[in-house]
């Protein structure tokens, strides 16, 4: 089954990369950017739920827009030999034209319609 | 085999 290929563009592509210190809330900025000439509906799904908090987590990106995404990394005992296995997920599926709620276009989304991408995670120290 | 990442909904409010 042909995945449809992902519409929008994502900076960064591949690492969202959080700089520490790691006793307070570190924020890492998603820009997702909506080339087309159609709205596209995205939701940010991560392999680590409880460990970020993401505004906003799903939406509507106008063709032509963009909007930032804000991933903001809870406290944590950083400790550096532990590589990050965490992992996000930008879910995105073409708005139908004549959209009424989003819900109902994700419940009635053919798995052939929806586009995904993958990010990594990596957490640095402060230099020095 | 390594297990496939296993995705959840993201929060936007307090954890």
């Amino acid at each position: 089954m042909a995945r449809q290929e992902q519409v929008l563009v994502l900076e960064p592509q591949q690492e969202l990369k959080f700089r520490g210190p790691f006793t307070d809330v570190v924020t890492a900025t998603l820009k997702l950017t909506n080339p087309t000439d159609r709205n596209v509906c995205f939701k940010v799904k991560t392999t680590a739920p409880r460990r970020y908090c993401v505004r906003p987590n799903s939406g509507v990106i106008d063709s032509g827009t963009s909007i930032n995404v804000s991933v903001m990394l809870q406290p944590f005992e950083y400790d550096p030999n532990e590589k990050s296995k965490h992992k996000f997920m930008v879910q995105s599926i073409l708005a139908p034209r004549d959209m009424t709620d989003m819900e109902g276009v994700w419940k009635e989304a053919k798995p052939e319609e929806l586009m995904d991408s993958k990010l990594r995670c990596a957490f640095e120290m402060p230099i020095g | 085999a390594l297990s496939e990442d296993e995705f959840h909904d993201a929060v936007s409010g307090e954890l």
